[in-house]
């Protein structure tokens, strides 16, 4: 199983991200302000950083980041969160994947 | 003069950027709807890059990209920009560079 697989599904909301990208900050941005804690993977930090960039470009994420997993599903990058934010269906699935209680 | 000042006065509208920042690109995108044709210095593509970067980090933007000027003088980042799109003020700035006729 590659590293996206395994760190994707480790925990309720996972994000891979680059540290110094603004859009990947604004990603992280809307789940921390609905009180959700998502796993973080800069992986411009990350010594697999390049080996999980080329992982995710297999998995058809290009441009890369920010990508969003949620219950072990891969949701999207900023488009696809933002579009599901705004249709309501963001917090479903938040609650599917156990990451929201209310 | 450094690189930055001179290139940033040569024309009505100039944007530093990366080609992979699709914040850049959102920015860039606001003043081609609004059918002004800025010209774009891609950081990462051009060999003086580097140098650009520094210039533009001493100049205070720090992040660096998208960094924007009108009628040579420093407008700011991507927030700035929005600011001035949302309160008006973009239009006549751009009109004033002589960027926009009507
Ligand atoms: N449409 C995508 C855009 C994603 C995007 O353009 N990501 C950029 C960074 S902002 C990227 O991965 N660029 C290539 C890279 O940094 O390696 C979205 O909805 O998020
Ligand atoms: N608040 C700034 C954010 C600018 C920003 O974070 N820029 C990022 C790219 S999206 C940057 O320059 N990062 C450092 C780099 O790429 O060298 C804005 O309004 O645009
Ligand atoms: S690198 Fe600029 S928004 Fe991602």
């Amino acid at each position: 199983m590659d590293r996206i697989a395994k760190l994707s599904s480790q925990r309720a909301v996972v994000i891979f991200s680059k540290s110094s990208c603004s859009m990947c900050y604004a990603i992280k941005r809307l789940f921390y302000d609905q009180g959700v804690s998502p796993t973080i993977h800069e992986l411009d930090e990350d010594s697999r950083g390049k080996e999980m960039e080329w992982a995710l470009m297999k998995l058809g994420c290009s441009p890369t980041v920010p990508a969003v997993f949620i219950g072990g599903k891969f949701v999207g990058s900023a488009n696809m969160v933002m579009t599901h934010q705004l249709n309501g269906s963001l917090k479903m699935m938040l609650k599917e994947a156990g990451a929201l209680w209310l």
